[in-house]
């Protein structure tokens, strides 16, 4: 699964995903991507895109967890995303990860796995491109 | 205000020890190309709508990831594509699921937002809506990778010799 997370120079967030699913996959099955609020999420405070085992983010309603989290819990991107991708996706046995970029152009690239292909931008132009974890 | 991008090309067991030098070279430029093509539009004073398009377009056309032209294939070996675009600016969003002859599913997930009354269309209703609006459309030998369907031969033999559904090693299961 591929996904990009941005903040525009007006302050506009938006989140974007796009999958080929599972290998062996049934026929019809549908994942989280299409899922509004589980794969994909951007609203004022951040966007958000996932990638890993879809059920799983469905059932934590990942994407928009995230963003409530910030919003009434008045958490950082990072804490928020770091409860989603670290406890909630774990005790329901998901793994994966997610970007996420809010407001004032904080990035955040957590996940639970091996490793995860990403690379971020962030707004103090702070560049990352990595794979592995640690890097 | 800043700006700012982070993209994903999927996640899962990538160990050092399993990927060689060129692949790894390869996978981190088309990262690269990706970050640059959504970044170069935020620099220009384009929007975060715009931003992620580009990036998404560029991994879905590259191969290597799951998506668009390297997707993977499903039980009966054939490829279902998904994409979804939202603007957080109105919290409008859009979605397609279950494409197989679209080249850039995220194109088609933003046509719906915007174009249609509708979140989310699916199968032969969104490939329908895709020749309407003119989007580019690609035989299956396009979206054909060696790699994903070895994948899928695999996987199919595993579950012939009364593998579970869920054991699918994680390397094979994203591509």
């Amino acid at each position: 699964t591929v996904g990009a997370v941005a903040l525009d120079d007006q302050g506009r967030l938006a989140a974007a995903t796009s999958t080929g699913g599972r290998t062996a996959k049934w026929p019809g099955r549908i994942g989280d991507t299409p899922v509004i609020g589980a794969g994909t999420w951007a609203d004022g405070d951040c966007a958000v895109s996932a990638t890993g085992h879809g059920e799983y983010f469905v059932r934590a309603a990942a994407g928009h967890e995230i963003s409530a989290r910030i919003r009434y819990l008045g958490e950082t991107l990072e804490q928020a995303c770091a409860a989603v991708v670290q406890d909630d996706l774990p005790r329901l046995g998901g793994t994966g990860g997610v970007v996420a970029v809010d407001k004032n152009g904080r990035v955040a690239l957590p996940f639970n796995c091996e490793g995860m292909y990403r690379a971020a931008i962030d707004g103090q132009g702070r560049a990352t491109l990595a794979i592995y974890r640690g890097e | 205000m800043p700006i700012a991008i982070a993209l994903h090309g999927g996640a899962g067991t990538l160990r050092r020890s399993e990927m060689d030098a060129a692949a790894e070279q390869a996978y981190r430029a088309g990262l690269a190309r990706a970050l640059e093509a959504g970044h170069a539009v935020l620099r220009a004073g384009g929007s975060a709508l715009d931003a992620v398009c580009a990036s998404v377009c560029a991994l879905e056309d590259d191969p290597l990831f799951n998506a668009g032209r390297g997707s993977v294939y499903t039980l009966d070996g054939k490829q279902e594509m998904e994409a979804a675009v939202m603007d957080g600016s109105r919290q409008d969003a859009g979605s397609v699921t279950g494409l197989g002859c679209v080249q850039n599913p995220v194109l088609l997930a933003r046509a719906v937002m915007e174009r249609s009354p509708h979140v989310t269309l699916g199968f032969a209703a969104a490939e329908d809506f895709a020749r309407r609006e003119g989007l580019d459309m690609r035989p299956p030998e396009y979206f054909h990778t060696d790699k994903r369907w070895q994948a899928l031969l695999l996987e199919k033999e595993r579950l012939a010799s009364g593998g579970k559904d869920e054991d699918i090693p994680e390397d094979r299961k994203h591509g």
